[in-house]
């Protein structure tokens, strides 16, 4: 049965670097 | 449902925390994530307030999602799915499309709505990076 990591789930929301 | 759909999103899949314990996508409560960023040391868990919900202009059929992140309210939008879940703080898995998650993950969700708090993560700033004046760093090594 596949198991997914936690930080899978969540978006990756981190400014760019235009911010 | 289409291949490209995440699997780790749909309903029953198993999730790994990272104290190791395991929970199904369903189960998961926002101490989870909380919880599991700090014993990870190099994520960090930002709130990602929804600003605003627009139809996406470059990639039709995808929605632009606006948020403001963390304590810097950094601006970032994102393009998704409408079915796409999303985590928020103290409610649960929400979509702006929830019949189409609930059809596509089984997934139940509220609506994603401006206001939502939403759980995201970023990289865990290393303490030296942080602007502190020079004399404070000498002191401390």
């Amino acid at each position: 049965v596949p198991v997914f990591p936690w930080h899978s789930l969540v978006p990756f929301l981190a400014p760019t670097q235009s911010d | 449902p289409a291949p490209s759909n995440p699997s780790h999103f749909m309903k029953g899949a198993i999730i790994q925390l990272a104290t190791g314990e395991l929970k199904r996508v369903e189960d998961l409560q926002t101490q989870d994530f909380v919880r599991s960023a700090e014993v990870s040391g190099g994520l960090k868990i930002d709130s990602s307030m929804v600003v605003d919900i627009r139809t996406s202009q470059q990639r039709p059929g995808l929605v632009a999602l606006h948020f403001t992140v963390g304590e810097q309210q950094s601006k970032v939008t994102i393009d998704v799915p409408p079915e796409h879940p999303f985590f928020v703080f103290g409610q649960g898995w929400s979509s702006c499309s929830p019949e189409r998650t609930g059809q596509l993950y089984g997934l139940a969700c509220h609506h994603l709505q401006v206001g939502d708090v939403c759980v995201s993560i970023t990289l865990q700033q290393p303490p030296q990076q942080q602007k502190q004046p020079l004399q404070q760093q000498q002191q401390q090594q």
